[in-house]
């Protein structure tokens, strides 16, 4: 554990907090893609199978069960509680053209050739571009609420934060991690064309909206 | 230590 590893941990619950008490102060889940959050519900079940297999720490434990259970408490939210309030027009993004080649991808390129190994490969892949059906939903509207902005920051921010936590781990403990590192670097790539929207409107007090 | 040889990431 190193304080990127940390920071990028905490960034990452601050998102998904951010997000469950955005839709549940409002009583709304307007503007935000519930096929995204459906990809990160299935991201991290694939991802934390390892919780019946290996233990490592409390807090790994304990983030993950964070983690699954938000994931699936924000799609309760959007799909059944709120489902009223869901942009369903706008939420078009096609995720089968995700899904599929990014299960082909975790077939062909994987550390080990194991169920368990091609699952936690897939969701490797699969978070790279979970956020895709939500910045489509924001280029589609051509707007976001400044809530939503500020959750796609601290998701953004999250994976950027390990990028540097896998250098220090390069450096430090001779750790390295291709898939996750590629992937990872992908998934940020993918957020900077909103970073630099959210620095330069929304920190300076303007709602985030894209020119038509 | 080339490749996932630990879970302990999130």
């Amino acid at each position: 554990m190193n304080v990127f590893r940390l920071t990028g941990d905490l960034s990452h619950l601050a998102a998904i907090i951010i997000l469950l008490l955005k839709i549940w102060k409002s009583r709304s889940c307007a503007g935000i893609s519930g096929k995204s959050q459906i990809l990160f519900a299935v991201v991290f079940t694939t991802r934390y199978l390892d919780l019946l297999t290996s233990f490592i720490s409390l807090y790994n434990t304990s983030m993950k069960l964070i983690y699954i259970g938000c994931a699936y408490a924000t799609v309760y939210l959007i799909y059944m509680k709120f489902r009223a309030t869901y942009d369903g027009n706008h939420d078009s993004f096609r995720v089968e053209f995700l899904v599929v080649p990014v299960g082909g991808l975790a077939v062909l390129i994987n550390h080990n050739f194991s169920l368990m190994e091609i699952l936690w490969t897939f969701s490797i892949y699969l978070e790279s571009v979970a956020i895709l059906p939500q910045l489509f939903m924001i280029s589609k509207t051509g707007e976001a609420e400044t809530i939503t902005t500020h959750y796609l920051f601290c998701l953004g921010l999250y994976r950027a934060l390990y990028l540097l936590n896998w250098i220090w781990r390069y450096y430090f403990e001779g750790f390295l991690d291709m898939i996750a590192i590629l992937a990872g670097l992908v998934q940020t790539i993918l957020y900077c064309d909103f970073f630099y929207l959210y620095v330069t409107k929304v920190l300076k007090g303007k709602k985030l909206s894209l020119p038509a | 230590a080339i490749g996932r040889t630990r879970h302990d990431e999130l």
